[in-house]
């Protein structure tokens, strides 16, 4: 399966960005805590919070982006991502984090550090996807 | 007069990579 792949920036992640939770509070991106995400996951009817593990990082035919290699879930399947570099991801009790923390740092303004094999990230499944 | 700019506000899934396993069975 090729891997999945986000082309673009979305805007969410600029710092101060206004993120509302499931439950109705807002909050800024950079403010996010993993609890946010899994008590919004919790009172969600479709979505579950899964933990995707970081196994593999490498590099790809295009330097702007890397491709991710996931262990998603109890089961842990592999799932393989190609994201921009400075694309953020939110790893457990850590925040965000990228494969490139310094580029994501100067293009939104969000504190962020390396990403790292080994790291769990929050990701979310269906929970009905069985 | 300064008429108050909208701020969108994003849903929280939004952030959140959508990591679903390929289901084959």
């Amino acid at each position: 399966t090729p891997p999945a792949t986000s082309s673009s920036l979305p805007p969410y992640f600029m710092k101060g960005s206004i993120i509302q939770l499931a439950n109705g509070e807002l909050k800024k991106v950079e403010d996010l805590k993993t609890e946010d995400f899994i008590q919004s996951a919790e009172v969600s009817s479709d979505l579950k919070i899964d933990s995707s593990t970081v196994e593999r990082i490498e590099g790809s035919q295009n330097p702007s982006f890397a491709i991710i290699q996931f262990a998603v879930g109890e089961h842990r399947a592999q799932v393989s991502v190609e994201v921009l570099v400075e694309y953020p991801f939110f790893v457990f009790g850590q925040g965000w984090s990228s494969c490139c923390p310094e580029q994501t740092t100067q293009l939104f303004n969000l504190p962020c550090i390396k990403l790292s094999v080994g790291d769990v990230c929050i990701s979310l499944t269906l929970k009905n996807l069985k | 007069n300064v008429e108050p700019r909208s701020v969108p506000v994003f849903h929280w899934h939004s952030l959140v990579p959508f990591l679903a396993p390929s289901q084959s069975e």
